[in-house]
């Protein structure tokens, strides 16, 4: 039996750098 | 040979990776548009979706490495990341862009166009800080 590969996903927001913490709006 | 260079880049940017969307559609990550991150942080609940321009690149403290200076949101709040030269950043508009893209494109096969100071890169933010 060969099993399916998996293959990796990734969200979104994993490709955007979080720079910055919002301020108060 | 050379010293060894560690690629501390994560395995998302290589082409041909999955990306999901936040409305569960999956996309290669070359072929990602503005819209598909403007369009997920809008229904996001916890991200909201901000514009950094670049100011600043200057060299980093290791050899691959570069400071970039950017300016984010409307209250131009001044952050700077240390990255490496092949790190893509998504520009609007344009898509992705790294300090050195002929590196980015020989170690990840993700065609890139050179990051410049002015450009405006997509950047996140959390909604739920106050």
């Amino acid at each position: 039996n060969v099993e399916p590969r998996s293959v990796p996903v990734f969200p979104w927001h994993s490709l955007v750098p979080f720079l910055a913490p919002t301020q108060s709006d | 040979s050379s010293p060894s260079s560690p690629v501390a880049l994560p395995p998302f940017f290589m082409r041909g990776s999955i990306i999901q969307l936040a409305d569960g559609e999956l996309k290669r990550v070359e072929d990602l548009k503005t819209e598909d991150f403007i369009q997920s942080a809008e229904i996001s609940s916890e991200l909201k979706i901000d514009s950094s321009t670049v100011e600043r690149i200057d060299c980093g403290q290791s050899p691959n490495a570069v400071l970039i200076q950017f300016s984010v949101g409307e209250l131009k709040a001044q952050v700077c990341v240390e990255v490496l030269v092949e790190y893509p950043f998504f520009v609007f508009g344009q898509g992705w862009s790294s300090c050195c893209p002929d590196r980015t494109t020989q170690l990840f096969e993700l065609s890139c166009a050179k990051l410049c100071v002015g450009d405006v890169c997509v950047s996140l933010t959390l909604r739920s800080l106050r």
